[in-house]
């Protein structure tokens, strides 16, 4: 097609797509190499908070990756999922693909295969993403994910319990009326 | 989070995620992102897509795949997206998330949904730089 080559990417993360094209069309490597060059673009220079290390704590304050690669030639994919301590997730998930026959590592055994494979441990923990979780815990841990759990998680901190007393007019229910957790600067 | 589509000049297609994931969530949540079919996914004789959003919700509808399935079946990027955002949104009109998609030929759009607008980013034959583009959601 004279519609190739092509990058496209979501969101404004147009260093991302640069750096990509780049790749594909100056011989330094594959559509693959592309998507990992782009995608650890956005890595480093923590795309709007919402990719790389120092973004996105949960609830005890740490920062965990995921990242995918798939080749629309082979069908081959390599995944991470909750991966924690190494900043370069989609290379983490590029060397699942290339050098193992599984889809998808997960937590902290992806942590020690990336240690195997030659990346480094860091700690993905910034001042701004400490000081997002400090401010969530001096709100009540408001907005959390919980539902149906002891005590009121629209109210208080956890740990949480299940709420077992079966009496529906007692559980703590989502309030629909409430905007969604996600937007453009919280999201998957 | 960021998902992306690379089409060379063979018609070879990657597609690819990175994220942070959701803010405050519960430690070992994981969202669509890194799941075959949600977050992304690529097929050479079609095309691919890549999505972003909530992806608790969105990895129970595999969107990325269904875009695919629909370019496959005959459908535009543009259909296969709206079709895509659709199925999620009879189930969740609260529901915000976005979907990109391409074919083989390096045709493309973009669908979204609980947003104002969604910007995507191309860099294709005949530009000079990264152009953004914006789908009214």
């Amino acid at each position: 097609s004279s519609k190739l080559p092509v990058v496209i990417n979501t969101w404004a993360f147009t260093n991302s797509t640069s750096a990509a094209w780049k790749v594909l069309t100056s011989n330094e490597g594959n559509y693959l190499d592309a998507i990992v060059e782009g995608c650890s673009v956005c890595e480093r220079e923590q795309c709007d908070g919402t990719v790389g290390y120092g973004g996105s704590p949960d609830e005890n304050g740490e920062t965990t990756l995921d990242a995918f690669i798939m080749d629309g030639a082979t069908m081959n994919i390599g995944a991470v999922a909750g991966l924690r301590e190494i900043k370069d997730a989609i290379s983490v998930a590029y060397h699942v693909l290339k050098y193992t026959r599984h889809t998808m590592l997960v937590g902290e055994h992806a942590t020690e295969f990336a240690l195997m494979m030659g990346f480094k441990r860091e700690n993905l923990q910034t001042p701004k993403s400490l000081a997002i979780w400090r401010d969530w815990k001096d709100k009540n841990c408001q907005p959390n994910f919980w539902t149906n759990v002891l005590p009121n998680p629209e109210k208080s901190c956890g740990p949480y319990c299940p709420n077992t007393e079966n009496t529906i007019n007692e559980f703590w229910k989502v309030d629909d009326t409430k905007n969604n957790l996600f937007d453009e600067h919280n999201h998957d | 989070t960021i998902g992306m589509i690379a089409i060379d000049a063979e018609g070879n297609i990657g597609a690819g995620t990175s994220t942070n994931g959701a803010t405050h969530k519960i430690p070992g949540r994981v969202g669509d992102s890194p799941i075959p079919g949600a977050g992304a996914y690529a097929d050479n004789n079609v095309g691919a897509a890549a999505a972003t959003g909530d992806g608790d919700i969105m990895m129970r509808f595999l969107p990325s795949f269904m875009a695919v399935e629909r370019l496959r079946n005959g459908d535009s990027p543009a259909s296969a997206a709206e079709y895509a955002m659709g199925r999620i949104i009879e189930h969740y009109p609260k529901f915000m998330g976005a979907i990109i998609v391409a074919d083989r030929e390096g045709n493309y759009s973009a669908a979204c949904f609980g947003i104002d607008k969604f910007p995507y980013s191309v860099f294709k034959t005949g530009q000079e730089s990264t152009v953004v583009e914006y789908v009214k959601c």
